[in-house]
């Protein structure tokens, strides 16, 4: 990396767009420009404020060719794409970005405006042109997985020798809590199946476990998905493929291991109304198409195939699911019923008896031990970061053991 | 029919001397007349750009530095002022 010292000598910076691309609606725009500008204040004390009128530190314009005062010219389609002044007053600090170009935010042609904002952010901080291949500064375009975060060590390094890394915060006790599986007091943050697996979210972790296979994996959500936040609050599983996570009034697609572009999207745009602020659970009904989305003592039903509210929502949960009476922390289906978990109790649900089957733990899917105590009774054996429960390997031998014993009776008989 | 070789290359010098002048400040003029006299700058030009993309240093327009050269890129140059 290289860089221009001293930077910027203030911490709060401005910003305004001075112009849109008609390539793009505003809003895309908007939030192209924000999240380019977060991955830089999310590895520096540096912090951006938008504002509509006036100078600001970094003036974001789209110009063409010999565009006012500016000494650097664009060159029409392809070639340059923008370019930024490093800071300072004036033109310092301020991005360009060539009107000729097509730009978007989706994965299709054309060159993608928060990449490509991103790098040039970079200059308006005072990075210049990394030949690092991986870095986010190195001076040519290159699409990137839009699940893959985007900042190189590289670019960090260079960012934080200018303006040094986050400030120190207060260590939250809730961050730093590695939950356990079999601790009698588990509760759930969000569950959803995804295609063969089922995961359970809690915290900055998830367990995932198959349908086929006894292994429970322990896993950081961020080794699948850097881009979501901690504390999901719903999640679930759609008919096309696809999960969904929710997280306070946003929600994130999921397919596979890459969260799709253009999310986080506001959970008002599946037409939850404005008071509605987060989501607890959500479960899809596979059969029916139908999502049922828990908001306290509350449910409403999505229609997959329409992409709709269903109307006569939102209805009591008690009236919808008799016996659920309370919230619900998370949901998923399995074989034909429901399991609805609340604190550390899970209530499996048959959906067409429209009753409770069977009242469980919450961790009778981690294969503990029973009685379960709060000493944490199974073997846990770490490895490359996730954790094996070895319940099976104590059955199979203790299946042995009673196979050698009959073995030996019938030697003796 | 076989590409008119003495048009690509002209065609490909001109491309780079635009890239060179505009990454790696120092005009390069085009006239015919001083033509041998910027050689050497142009090549002193191309070998610090194939140094900074990790290229084989050769000072000469091959594939690879030319590929660099069209792929779209930002307009600020490689060297701080």
């Amino acid at each position: 990396y290289g860089y221009t010292l001293p930077g910027w000598r203030k911490r709060k910076l401005t910003y305004r767009i001075m112009n849109y691309t008609p390539d793009m609606p505003q809003a895309d725009v908007d939030q192209a420009i924000q999240k380019a500008l977060q991955l830089w204040s999310k590895v520096t004390p540096l912090m951006f404020t938008k504002i509509y009128k006036g100078v600001a530190d970094i003036m974001i314009a789209f110009r063409t060719r010999v565009h006012g005062w500016c000494p650097r010219h664009f060159d029409g389609p392809l070639g340059v794409l923008g370019h930024a002044f490093p800071p300072g007053r004036g033109l310092g600090g301020d991005t360009h970005f060539d009107e000729d170009e097509n730009w978007t935010t989706k994965n299709t042609t054309g060159f993608n405006l928060f990449l490509v904002a991103a790098h040039e952010f970079g200059h308006s901080l005072g990075l210049s042109h990394s030949n690092d291949e991986r870095a986010l500064m190195f001076p040519n375009y290159v699409t990137l997985d839009p699940s893959k975060y985007p900042l190189s060590q590289d670019d960090i390094n260079g960012i934080q020798s200018i303006y040094g890394g986050l400030p120190t915060a207060p260590v939250k006790t809730k961050g730093t809590n590695i939950p356990h599986a079999c601790d009698p007091n588990l509760t759930f943050d969000a569950i959803t199946t995804l295609r063969r697996e089922v995961m359970f979210f809690k915290g900055r972790h998830l367990w995932r476990i198959y349908y086929d296979i006894a292994d429970v994996e322990f896993e950081l959500i961020a080794s699948f998905w850097p881009s979501l936040p901690a504390d999901l609050q719903a999640a679930y599983e759609n008919p096309k493929d696809t999960i969904l996570v929710f997280k306070d009034e946003n929600f994130w697609m999921i397919r596979g291991y890459a969260v799709l572009p253009d999310y986080p999207k506001s959970i008002h745009t599946l037409g939850f109304p404005r008071h509605v602020k987060k989501i607890d659970a959500a479960i899809c009904d596979r059969n029916t198409r139908k999502t049922y989305f828990f908001v306290g003592i509350w449910c409403w039903r999505y229609d997959e195939t329409t992409q709709a509210m269903d109307s006569g929502y939102p209805q009591r949960v008690v009236k919808q699911f008799p016996g659920i009476g309370l919230h619900v922390d998370a949901a998923f289906q399995h074989k034909g019923f429901f399991y609805f978990f609340r604190g550390s109790r899970q209530f499996e649900y048959d959906i067409k008896a429209k009753k409770i089957n069977r009242v469980l733990r919450t961790n009778t899917w981690f294969k503990c031990k029973e009685p379960l105590n709060s000493s944490f009774d199974i073997k846990e054996k770490v490895h490359s970061g996730g954790v094996e429960i070895l319940y099976h390997e104590s059955l199979i031998l203790f299946m042995f053991s009673i196979l050698y014993l009959l073995k030996k009776l019938h030697s003796y008989q | 029919f076989p590409a008119d070789q003495k048009v690509e290359n002209e065609e490909n010098m001109q491309l780079a001397q635009a890239y060179l002048n505009q990454f790696y400040s120092t005009e390069i003029e085009g006239s015919h007349l001083i033509q041998s006299k910027n050689r050497s700058l142009i090549d002193g030009k191309i070998q610090e750009m194939q140094a900074f993309f990790g290229l084989t240093v050769t000072g000469k327009l091959d594939s690879n530095t030319l590929e660099i050269m069209k792929t779209p890129r930002c307009g600020v140059p490689d060297v701080g002022q």
